[in-house]
């Protein structure tokens, strides 16, 4: 069946967009199915993914009145990568969703049957940059939690903080098969030592839950949203895209053998 | 008297944090008196200027029951830099703030007080990576708003996301004298074009509003807050800590022309 992946972290800036937008990329060149669900009003993975900011045409409408998504899912330039956009107003809907009843379980509603009906191998949606509403909604509807952790010291703090969150979303019943999919280092610049430093620290802590593969820091990855084109298409051979499509392959093994 | 400035980007990573800390402390060596208050649940800038995280000391009380916050006040290590310092709890906090009569005016009524008292040159308010109701609440006890802005595509996206923010918060009557200090770009990466298109796209959408500075990408910056210390303290003579001196002179000189 389908699996449902959020992939979150508060601490801004650490690669949440751009590894939601490699990781589908990549596993669609392996014959995977894809989609993703932008759940930050920045839309962010909807404009590095090619496709403009539609007021209107994403999940705001769908999360008050659960409502089926098909008629929300367009096509992007990637065969196998499939979009639910963003739009601004989503932050909105955070107090509207606030008020409704087991308002965290929104998303978890809208998802179920396409997650049931197997069309997609696997759902990934990418959060926001905070632990408010859209993001317990992620959690609450997905399988497991993909952190990406830049390897920096501010978001080495800020790590048991979202690995706190999951343990209470598990242990309060309202998602008791959460489980953490895993750490990806990210921005990993081979020129510093504090890098080496918080990725050792980082291993010592989550062990095993720490994939084997370092995304390094690389100008590539940064100019790809540009052009609104995933690394993939931009810089095929950059070491951006070598180091997802290496991560990708280890992702689907790791999630498959759960 | 004393002038309040929120710095605020709903764009994660772009450098508030250590733009707070930076401009705080070097503003202290030029003799000013500055209180830097973390609005951040992730609380960064409170072990970014070396004091522990401390459940029961943030804003948290006095935003749910205005009382004056000289008990919260914290001394620094650094002579001229005082901090009211975030918990986690303060992320809790929004929902029962956003509860409340006129509550956009929560932050303004406890730091009014202390604003009126010129006990302090500046207050800076450092803000999550977000819009909710703690950067919604800074920017209405703010009397101008100063925004770091990473030299990258997403960040250029979201530029006008704030500086809309901005305008509704004045026009609504929220905050009447809200206006814009500036725009400061960081994390200037000598090395790639897409710093200086970005660069040069700004300076044609906001003109005179961006600071002369670029704070440069520097590797220090990232090491400072793992030992608790501002960059002039960690590494007065690296390319980070020269910057953010000159950005002060240039701060100071701006804000006091209005
Ligand atoms: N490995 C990398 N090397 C260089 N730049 C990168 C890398 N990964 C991401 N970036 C760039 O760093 C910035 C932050 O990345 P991104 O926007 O993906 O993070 P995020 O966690 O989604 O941010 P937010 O918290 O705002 O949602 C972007 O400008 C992106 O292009
Ligand atoms: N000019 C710079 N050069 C290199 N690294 C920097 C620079 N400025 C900040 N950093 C590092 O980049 C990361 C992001 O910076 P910072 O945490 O200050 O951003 P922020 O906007 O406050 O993030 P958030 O959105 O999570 O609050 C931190 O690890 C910081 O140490
Ligand atoms: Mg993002
Ligand atoms: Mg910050």
């Amino acid at each position: 069946g389908t699996k449902t992946v959020g992939i979150a972290n508060q601490k801004g800036g650490v690669g949440k967009t751009t590894t939601v937008i490699s990781l589908a990329t990549c596993m669609a060149e392996l014959g995977r199915d894809i989609l993703v669900v932008d759940l930050d009003p920045q839309s962010n993975a909807t404009s590095g993914l090619g496709l403009p900011r539609q007021e209107g045409r994403s999940l705001y409408r769908a999360l008050l009145n659960p409502m089926p998504i098909d008629s929300l899912i367009q096509k992007t330039a990637i065969e196998g990568v499939d979009l639910v956009p963003a739009e601004l107003d989503l932050a909105g809907c955070e107090v509207e969703i606030a008020r409704a009843d087991e308002y965290l379980h929104c998303l978890a509603k809208v998802l179920r049957p396409l997650a049931e009906s197997s069309r997609y191998d696997f759902i990934l949606l990418d959060c926001p940059p905070s632990l408010g509403i859209l993001t317990m909604n992620a959690l609450t509807a997905s399988d497991s939690l993909l952190v990406p952790m830049q390897c920096e010291y501010y978001a080495l703090e800020g790590l048991s903080v979202i690995t706190n969150l999951l343990d209470r979303i598990k242990q309060s019943g309202a998602n008791p098969r959460l489980r953490l999919e895993g750490v990806l280092m990210t921005m990993f610049d081979t020129r510093t030592n504090l890098a080496e430093q918080v990725v050792k620290e980082v291993r010592e802590h989550f062990g095993d839950a720490v994939y084997e593969t370092l995304i390094p820091r690389n100008v590539r990855l940064s100019e790809a949203p540009s052009f609104g084109q995933p690394i993939t298409l931009y810089d095929s051979h950059s070491s951006g895209a070598r180091a997802y499509r290496f991560f990708s392959r280890e992702f689907i093994k790791r999630a498959r053998a759960h």
